[in-house]
């Protein structure tokens, strides 16, 4: 099963004049190559507004792209072996960074916050997807004739969770590797919402260590020369944990909604405050003499 | 004019039309939900519309309590009001978005589509 778009990497970002419509796929596909066109770089000089905003991973875009027109053809997301027969798929993004200070990098953590997913939902699977970028002109350090043995374990133990082997010439190419940590997430997942243990978790993280040796030896490579190193990465080429999630009752919309609105408009609301107090300030006496007009702009619009 | 009358027009007052499907067009960008709502911005809900009097067809496939209340109201109007033209089969649409914690999810809402129109 492959994606049903072959998307440019360059970042895509949200335009708020975008549109995809769900009406037809042609369409929407344009629409999408809108949004790439319109992330181009000559045009991001003017998209400062939307600075820190989220940008869907190319994953993300095409499993929206693919379960979208499935079901305009009456096919159910859920249907597919690939979604893991889930109907909620969550992205989180790596928060974690390379130690820079240790030259090579042998190790990395990655770290995700997965505090927003419901404890309502069945995981029905997780996979962590790393980008591998192409290491370039580090290519002459690659002289190796083995394989590469990518290893993915728990950041406080050693049990291995997955691996993967990698051809010293598929090395040289970009590429997502992707490893399965549905057990140990599952286990998390158990372990985190269980009623007793509730109040010993510092935060509802995962974090997952990774290796990669010369085949089975213990020779453990720096991880920069294989395109690991995170550092000047776009957000969409950050690693992400994706969790397949089906949820046991049917979802409410609009209580699902409310939330998130009520929790957008106070972050809104608190930026809003901070903006008007600095208006305020700039303004000084003069803002006090202008009774109305102009100068009251903020605080009308938000009365 | 009895003879043009026999259609079953009547003059001068507009005859409701039967329960039916009507489109619908959310546009979530006008609703203002389009600053966490990635795709669709807009999408086609349709809605259902009509009377349901009697006799009712069978394409609204009626359920027995609707086919003994729109026979009650045809009997006597003010006794019993007139089932109601609801969506009766409804189909799901995949919404990405992103969710309270910036992360940016797939999920599929049920009954989000009317697919379907009836008496009930």
């Amino acid at each position: 099963f492959q994606s049903a778009a072959i998307i440019s990497p360059s970042a895509p970002r949200r335009n708020r004049g975008a549109r995809i419509s769900h009406q037809d796929g042609q369409r929407s596909s344009k629409l999408l190559k809108d949004i790439f066109a319109s992330s181009h770089p000559a045009a991001a000089h003017h998209k400062d507004e939307l600075k820190g905003a989220i940008v869907p991973h190319e994953y993300m875009l095409s499993i929206y792209r693919t379960y979208s027109a499935a079901e305009k053809l009456g096919l159910n997301a859920s249907f597919f072996r690939s979604s893991k027969f889930a109907n909620t798929i969550t992205s989180f993004v790596d928060r974690g960074t390379d130690d820079l200070l240790h030259s090579p990098i042998r190790r990395q953590k990655y770290l995700f916050d997965v505090s927003t997913l419901s404890d309502k939902e069945e995981l029905v699977g997780a996979e962590l997807r790393i980008f591998r970028r192409a290491p370039g002109d580090l290519q002459t350090s690659l002289q190796t004739t083995g394989l590469y043995y990518i290893q993915l374990y728990p950041c406080r133990s050693d049990r291995l969770l997955d691996s993967r082997s990698l051809d010293p010439l598929d090395a040289t190419k970009a590429g997502w590797e992707v490893l399965d940590v549905w057990e140990m997430f599952k286990a998390h997942q158990h372990y985190y919402h269980h009623p007793h243990h509730h109040h010993f978790q510092k935060g509802n993280e995962l974090c997952f260590q990774l290796k990669v040796t010369l085949g089975k030896s213990d020779t453990e490579v720096d991880l920069r020369h294989l395109g690991l190193g995170r550092s000047g990465r776009s957000q969409q080429e950050k690693a992400i944990l994706v969790a397949y999630t089906r949820s046991k009752k049917r979802e409410n919309l609009f209580s699902e909604m409310n939330e998130k609105i009520k929790s957008r408009r106070s972050i809104g609301e608190k930026e809003e405050a901070a903006a008007a107090a600095a208006a305020a300030k700039d303004a000084g006496e003069e803002r006090v003499t202008h009774r109305g007009g102009k100068a009251d702009g903020p605080r009308r619009r938000r009365r | 004019t009895a003879m043009s009358n026999r259609h079953g027009k009547r003059h001068g007052k507009k005859s409701k039309s039967r329960c039916s499907k009507k489109a619908l067009h959310v546009n979530f960008k006008e609703l203002g939900w389009d600053d966490w709502i990635i795709a669709p911005l807009d999408y086609e809900a349709y809605h259902c519309e009509g009377v349901c009097d009697f006799p009712l067809r069978s394409h609204l496939e009626p359920t027995n309590h609707a086919i003994i209340q729109t026979l009650m109201n045809s009997m006597d109007p003010n006794s019993t009001p007139p089932s109601c033209c609801v969506p009766t089969k409804l189909s799901p649409i995949s919404i990405l978005y992103i969710d309270s914690g910036n992360n940016v999810v797939y999920k599929q809402y049920e009954d989000m589509v009317v697919e379907q129109c009836g008496c009930r």
